[in-house]
């Protein structure tokens, strides 16, 4: 199974429109999709017209079950979408308790890794969605990963923030004497604008080996689709946005040989 | 003094670049007016060329001293930026443990509350930037301003959002026995897309009583103003979003009189 992390600690960079884009064109083409909603905010959960303030089942009852020492089947806490071949581990708002809660206890960074361990037989890729911040859940989503994705958004402030990122994840990666690999993909980028097209410039220059070769353009569908409750894919397939996430989808297909 | 808390538990809607942007208008109308970064990711200590990875003096010390018992002068965390009459009590990247260390212990919701009060004499207005996310550093900027400032972006989902966020906000005012008055700004209006327009039309029958009557356009000019390192009013006066920003300023301060 391809697990794929979507992370970035900067807030409205385009985490949930590459989770829920990109497994809208991998279940359209066939493939078990599983979305994995890591966000206390829940917006990719809300995304499907669910209410993370008012949910039995989600991610956080695997949380619940590790504190409590109970074993629990994360299958049970997994819903279909209208869409054939793509379904959902929900958010709760209740997530945001668990740093507070659980803060580093022993093995509460391997909560979503074993629970997806489990599932393996079951789905070809899961995609998660991140909250926009360091802590407990982000440990999880980094711990059960085997690819990183970083949306950045073109522009000055984002690419110190990337810098900042990169150098958090490599210590925590340090730390748990593991070395995943990641791609950097640009979005809203805005040819118009010269910021766009410098931070464009200047991305490649510094990440050469790990940025993504084209990027995904500013495209106003993307705000239309999620009114809609439906994957981008699905919803406006010809979409200048949604294209561009085809082609970084081959892009990361390629460049993580089986898994 | 006028304390404004600038907050959105969706990140990218525009809550950075409210607080550069109305900070710099205020300082170029000769208030004395103090920038707080609350957010462990440090966008607006980064706007001002500042590294919250490599930074002394920043409103972690406050919690520190708290902890450690050891009164500390916030006046002494405190830098000058390019524009007079506006100055920036920096974030520190250490902001991001707060959580796990402090939690909820008695008296850390008030650490920002206590400090702007020995600032009351310096400043007339104080802006207080936030990150996305529920925690210690969201109840201690709720506990010290006198005015809640919410930035939605026009879009199904933020709507959603805002609705949780209120749900929150109010248990929290509840707890705390006080009530604060706050006023809904619709961001990133884009008149083009169906989507917005809808948007603007439900915030205002959601929210008709604190909902802004207008709304901050789409523009370009805040990620090159973002560049330049320059408050936006300052790098692109005459742009439509800043001329935006200023009614908006009137609004608010004719909302809130004196305090
Ligand atoms: N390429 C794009 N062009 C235009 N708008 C986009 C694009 N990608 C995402 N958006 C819009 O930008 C907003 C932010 O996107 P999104 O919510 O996916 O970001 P995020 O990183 O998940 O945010 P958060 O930090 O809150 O989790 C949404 O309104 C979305 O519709
Ligand atoms: N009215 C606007 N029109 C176009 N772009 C905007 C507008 N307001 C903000 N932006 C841009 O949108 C991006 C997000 O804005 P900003 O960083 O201020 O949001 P934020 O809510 O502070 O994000 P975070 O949740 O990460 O703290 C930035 O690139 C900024 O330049
Ligand atoms: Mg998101
Ligand atoms: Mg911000």
């Amino acid at each position: 199974m391809k697990i794929w992390t979507i992370t970035n600690q900067k807030g409205g960079v385009g985490k949930t429109t590459s989770v829920v884009t990109l497994g809208g064109i991998l279940a359209s083409a066939g493939e078990r999709v599983l979305l994995v909603d890591l966000d206390p905010h829940g917006s990719l959960t809300s995304y499907f017209r669910l209410d993370p303030d008012d949910i039995d089942k989600s991610v956080y009852n695997l949380f619940q079950s590790m504190v409590a020492k109970k074993p629990l089947d994360p299958q049970s806490l997994i819903q279909a979408t209208k869409t054939p071949g793509l379904d959902l581990l929900p958010a709760s708002t209740a997530l945001a308790t668990l740093d507070r809660q659980v803060g580093v206890k022993d093995g509460m960074g391997l909560v979503l890794a074993t629970s997806l361990k489990k599932l393996e037989s079951e789905y070809s890729y899961a995609l998660i969605d991140t909250p926009p911040m360091l802590g407990v859940l982000m440990v999880n989503a980094l711990a059960a990963c085997n690819h990183l994705v970083i949306p950045v958004q073109t522009e000055f402030l984002a690419l110190k923030g990337l810098e900042r990122m990169l150098h958090t994840l490599s210590m925590i990666f340090k730390s748990t004497k593991r070395e995943i690999d990641y791609t950097v993909v640009p979005t809203m980028f805005d040819q118009r604008t010269k910021a766009s097209k410098d931070s464009l410039r200047a991305l490649r220059e510094q990440y050469p080996d790990n940025t993504w070769k084209s990027a995904i353009p500013v495209d106003t569908r993307f705000r239309d689709a999620s009114s809609s409750g439906v994957p981008p894919s699905i919803f406006a397939p010809s979409a200048r946005g949604v294209e561009a996430y085809e082609a970084l989808l081959q892009a990361l297909d390629a460049r993580q040989k089986a898994e």
